[in-house]
């Protein structure tokens, strides 16, 4: 799942629909019936309630549309986007497209009640999940009796609302104002682990540019400079079979993240796990050596790195064998880069960058020595990579 | 009938579609000129990426399937929401810090 990274401050929510469909075999009773349902998916797990008004300023206006109106994301007739939502800090509202064929309880047309809470989803601050058989999924599944939160989106919506409690505790506010959006965006700079201790497992960008951070029993994903919403997880709710303590990563230029620890490394798409994993390293890597520090892809040529200890490897998977008889060679030969490194990384901007021990390098290819900036390195991962200050 | 957005061997569709969901929005643009990206080979991250986002083989060529798949009914946001949030939003940066 995907949190954008704002929600609604209060769990009392008012909706309206402003604009009814014009077309199709609904009423507008049973349009009010199939949008009540659509909310209730997510009241079951969380102690959000909505409220319909018919007039007055609510949280989520609802509102059935044709082509361009107004927003700058013009509808496109029968078939393709069949609505949209707003996130929280942008309004909230749904729209739908007053061009498709809404229907309820039928395999005909398009089936309002499973559009309408999935866009839900997105009013209360949810983004798409790559997880098929979660109703945040992007694609339109087609009739479904009840649609129903899969574990993902039980995860999603919990992480912004908490559980839901078995007496009704929310307190109502009948006012809506700005302060009722928030971000759910943590204080990094005095909540996570890594300001405290910044040393890392390993950290790897996966086939999904998402950049993560593995420590100890959890991972973090970073933005920009900082750690996304919702982190750290634990490695065992969202990478199957992988274990705690990793000793490094990569992804191949065939979008798959390699991980390894001790004897054996696994294989993942995305978050996916490849069948057959985990393999040993003396398979699928020969001339590796077990319990490595550090592996990357390197922006110079494009070939994958293994450091440990004091040596490096370089191995070339489309040659025989892939790790030449000249190797390992001396870490010092890449200029300002430690021996013992954590690990290394190709970052989206095409820089190699190296950690250790809370601190991080910048490699410069041309020059195949550590980047000569203002300020210069080592500096702290904390405050550059993880949000701390 | 609907009209499928997405035609087969159309990298042009392919492209609008990839850009409209944020499979692009990280494509930097000083280094990517636009018959470049129109090649196979060009929108082959950006394929691989949507094919791993709706759980297909991972290919990174716009076969029938991943046609098929992009010309699905859908909702309008992005799956990709960038790295940056939009410049209205109420985020705070730390602006001291610039970006890696």
């Amino acid at each position: 799942f995907a949190l954008q990274g704002s929600r609604w401050k209060v769990k009392d929510l008012t909706y309206r629909i402003s604009k009814y469909p014009t077309s199709g075999q609904m009423t507008k009773q049973d349009v009010d019936g199939e949008i009540k349902k659509a909310l209730d998916v997510w009241t079951d797990h969380t102690d959000l309630t909505f409220t319909q008004k018919r007039s007055g300023r609510v949280h989520i206006d609802i509102s059935f549309l044709e082509g361009e109106h107004g927003d700058g994301d013009p509808f496109d007739g029968s078939g393709g986007t069949l609505a949209h939502a707003f996130f929280p800090v942008f309004g909230g509202d749904a729209h739908f497209d007053d061009k498709e064929f809404w229907t309820m309880e039928s395999f005909r047309g398009t089936n309002l009640l499973q559009t309408a809470a999935h866009e839900f989803g997105h009013s209360l601050g949810l983004s798409h999940s790559d997880d098929n058989d979660a109703l945040m999924a992007p694609f339109y599944r087609g009739f479904e009796v009840k649609p129903s939160l899969n574990d993902d989106d039980i995860k999603a919506i919990q992480a912004l609302y908490g559980v839901k409690s078995s007496s009704n505790l929310a307190s109502s506010l009948n006012e809506i104002s700005s302060n009722e959006i928030e971000f759910d965006r943590r204080d990094s700079e005095t909540n996570h682990i890594l300001c405290n201790d910044a040393r890392i497992d390993a950290i790897f960008t996966a086939l999904d540019n998402s950049t993560y951070v593995f420590k100890g029993q959890e991972y973090f994903k970073l933005v920009d400079d900082s750690i996304a919403d919702g982190y750290p997880r634990k490695i065992s709710s969202d990478w199957s079979g992988l274990p705690s303590n990793i000793d490094a990563a990569f992804t191949w230029k065939n979008g798959k993240t390699y991980i390894f620890k001790g004897s054996q490394y696994w294989r993942y798409t995305n978050k996916n796990k490849d069948s057959g994993y985990p393999k040993p390293i003396s398979k699928g890597f020969d001339g590796i050596p077990n319990s490595v520090d550090a592996a990357f892809v390197w922006s110079g040529n494009g070939l994958i790195y293994f450091f440990k200890n004091g040596d490096y490897y370089r191995f070339n998977p489309e040659e025989r064998p892939p790790v030449k008889e000249t190797y390992p060679k001396p870490i010092s030969n890449w200029e300002g880069i430690p021996d013992n490194i954590d690990d290394a990384l190709k970052y989206t901007n095409g820089f190699t960058y190296f950690f250790k021990d809370g601190n991080y390098w910048r490699f410069d290819d041309k020059a195949f020595k550590v980047d000569q900036a203002n300020p210069a390195f080592p500096r702290p991962a904390s405050f550059w990579w993880f949000g701390c200050s | 009938m609907p009209i499928p957005h997405v035609k087969e061997n159309s990298l042009t569709s392919a492209m609008m579609y990839l850009m409209k969901y944020g499979y692009m929005d990280d494509m930097d643009h000083h280094h990517h000129r636009s018959e470049n990206l129109l090649s196979q080979d060009g929108l082959k991250k950006y394929i691989m990426e949507f094919q791993a986002f709706a759980g297909m083989n991972v290919t990174g060529e716009l076969d029938s399937d991943t046609v098929k798949m992009m010309n699905m009914p859908r909702c309008g946001v992005k799956d990709k929401l960038g790295m940056k949030m939009d410049a209205d939003s109420h985020q705070v940066h730390h602006h001291s810090r610039s970006k890696r």
